[in-house]
């Protein structure tokens, strides 16, 4: 599903350059259930941009579902991100003047295909498996840290995505809050979902199968995991 | 140092009123460690605002080291916050178009009384303690998310504050980071600074003496545990 190789993110800021994620070659089959680890600034976030088609790499190749993402259209990746991935960003992303509900229906509008009141319900679903039914008016100011966090969360999964990728998902997240989410990515994933997950928590990291460990932008693990 | 009496907080959204404080009493002397747990939406974030002087309570009185904080003028609040108070935001809320050094540095600027060279001087240092001596000329969006937390620690600490609040100050850190970070913390316990630190983990919590716990707004538990 995901291959990579050589693929390579710097920032140029002038008089030095980042190098956020040296050259990077691995592959991720559909279904997978991946754990990414490292300390901060390793490059985590760096690789789920690109992962996710937000970013473009500085070199190398990303091959999604067969199709070479750089080579594609600003139209054809916007697509790709709005049909195939759910991304939960580290800093949430939301939009401000708008409620939890509305923020939650955007990926839905998008993709075009269903009535005012299938996005509604639809919404409205996912905002109460995450607990916010008596939320869904609320702004992102009107909400706490781990309530925003579920918004963002409810967003990156309704439009249905093949790949879901959460950056820290369960950081804002106490204890229950959270194993109730990670059982909600587990669920997806026996469903065939593909999912990605940066963490630093023992207690998320442990959901996953495999395990890939990044330091100053290089992966220097990658090992199977089993339940335990 | 910190009384509570009938302290409240309600949000007024027109058609619904949101009760995310009820009537709280407590009180914190100088020195103390405090871990403030409980689920999301229990009104974590609520009570460190008010205790912050950033936000005003619906009802009830917040006296600060003797002095009625709801009496006092909004310079007097505002000279409080930059002297007495270090906070360690849910969010950051780091100043967007400043680098990591200026964004330390902002505090120093309001309390007054130091060279330029000393401001720099003591927010390299700080920077540097926290990891990020070559960040210095970073902007947020060009750090990643557990680097700009760093950055809000560091401008938490800068003023040598009496009264360290911090929420979710390590969300964004991996283990080894946050372990440093807490030893920082830890020193600053020991020299007399009062620490109230927000958290869902275990790790951070253990490092406190005393526990409270919210839970719908109402504290229902408050306890003390010991070296483990
Ligand atoms: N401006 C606001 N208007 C209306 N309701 C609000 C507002 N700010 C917060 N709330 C509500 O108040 C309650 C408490 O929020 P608070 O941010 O204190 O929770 P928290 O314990 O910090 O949660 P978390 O662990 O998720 O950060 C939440 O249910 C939230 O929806
Ligand atoms: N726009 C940018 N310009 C310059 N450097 C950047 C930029 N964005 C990120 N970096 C740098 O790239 C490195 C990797 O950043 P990245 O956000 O991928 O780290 P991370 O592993 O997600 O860290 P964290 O766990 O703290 O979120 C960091 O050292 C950061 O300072
Ligand atoms: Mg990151
Ligand atoms: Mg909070």
């Amino acid at each position: 599903l995901i291959q990579l190789q050589d693929l390579c993110k710097t920032y140029d800021l002038g008089e030095v350059q980042v190098r956020a994620l040296r050259p990077t070659t691995l592959s991720i089959e559909a279904g997978e259930y991946v754990a990414l680890l490292g300390p901060s600034g390793s490059g985590k976030s760096t690789l789920m941009n690109l992962l996710g088609c937000l970013d473009q790499p500085t070199s190398g190749s990303y091959s999604l579902d067969g199709v070479e993402v750089a080579k594609m259209s600003r139209d054809a990746r916007s697509r790709i991100r709005n049909e195939k991935i759910g991304f939960v960003f580290q800093n949430f992303n939301l939009l401000a003047r708008t409620s939890a509900l509305e923020n939650v229906e955007l990926p839905l509008m998008y993709a075009g295909h269903q009535s005012h009141r299938q996005r509604r319900a639809k919404a409205t679903d996912l905002l109460a498996k995450v607990g916010l039914a008596d939320r869904l008016g609320h702004h992102p100011s009107q909400l706490s840290g781990g309530q925003q966090q579920r918004v963002a969360i409810a967003r990156a999964l309704v439009n249905e995505p093949a790949i879901l990728l959460g950056d820290e998902p369960t950081g804002n997240l106490d204890t229950r809050t959270s194993q109730e989410v990670m059982g909600l990515f587990g669920e997806l994933n026996r469903q065939g979902i593909t999912v990605i997950m940066v963490t630093h928590e023992q207690d998320v990291a442990r959901h996953a199968r495999r395990l890939i460990v990044l330091r100053d932008g290089d992966v220097i693990a990658d090992t199977e995991q089993f339940e335990r």
